[in-house]
């Protein structure tokens, strides 16, 4: 429960949270998009992170990931690289980002 | 210098062989290629072999690629997956799997 508290805190915290690997290319590409976007994120490189391995089951217990990257928006959880990809497409991700903006 | 020597067996018994890891969605697309082009291949999966990381430290002295996937088809260092990607759209793949053919 604990882990999953550190999880959902980090997610609470940050308008943009990428749970990532740092040696994975498509948590690269993702982390790309957000700079592209010119939107700051924070990213949890769970291969760097004491306890990783635990926070990556966490991660899957709260959000049925398997897989990194893994994307939230405004706490809304959008998903995987390819969800965020289509997403950003969609512009649901600029929606997202509009909310609680200056107007 | 022997595990080069293993690393160079894959190479030269093998018409396609890809150095992947199992978790890498990009090592999965580069065998997706090969697969679309109904090309058989030979993957060595790092992460499931034994000495994988010593294996990988070969690799980088025969390639100088420090990554995966890395690709070689025809005992030609095609290299990691843009490079792949980029070949096959030249048709440089196509070319290097017909040598050899029943022409
Ligand atoms: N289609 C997924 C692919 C996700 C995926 O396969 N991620 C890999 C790394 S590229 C992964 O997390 N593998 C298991 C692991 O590393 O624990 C996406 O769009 O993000
Ligand atoms: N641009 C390269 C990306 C290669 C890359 O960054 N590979 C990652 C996995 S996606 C890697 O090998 N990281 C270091 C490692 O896993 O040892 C390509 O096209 O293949
Ligand atoms: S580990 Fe290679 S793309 Fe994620």
């Amino acid at each position: 429960a604990e882990l999953i508290l550190q999880i959902q805190s980090y997610i609470d915290k940050n308008t943009v949270v990428i749970f990532s690997n740092t040696t994975c290319s498509l948590s690269t590409k993702v982390k790309e998009l957000f700079k592209s976007m010119k939107v700051p994120y924070f990213s949890l490189e769970l291969d760097q992170t004491e306890n990783g391995q635990k926070l990556q089951e966490a991660l899957y217990q709260l959000t049925l990931e398997t897989s990194v990257p893994v994307v939230f928006v405004q706490q809304q959880q959008i998903g995987n690289y390819s969800k965020t990809l289509k997403a950003h497409e969609e512009g649901k991700l600029q929606k997202l980002l509009e909310m609680n903006g200056p107007n």
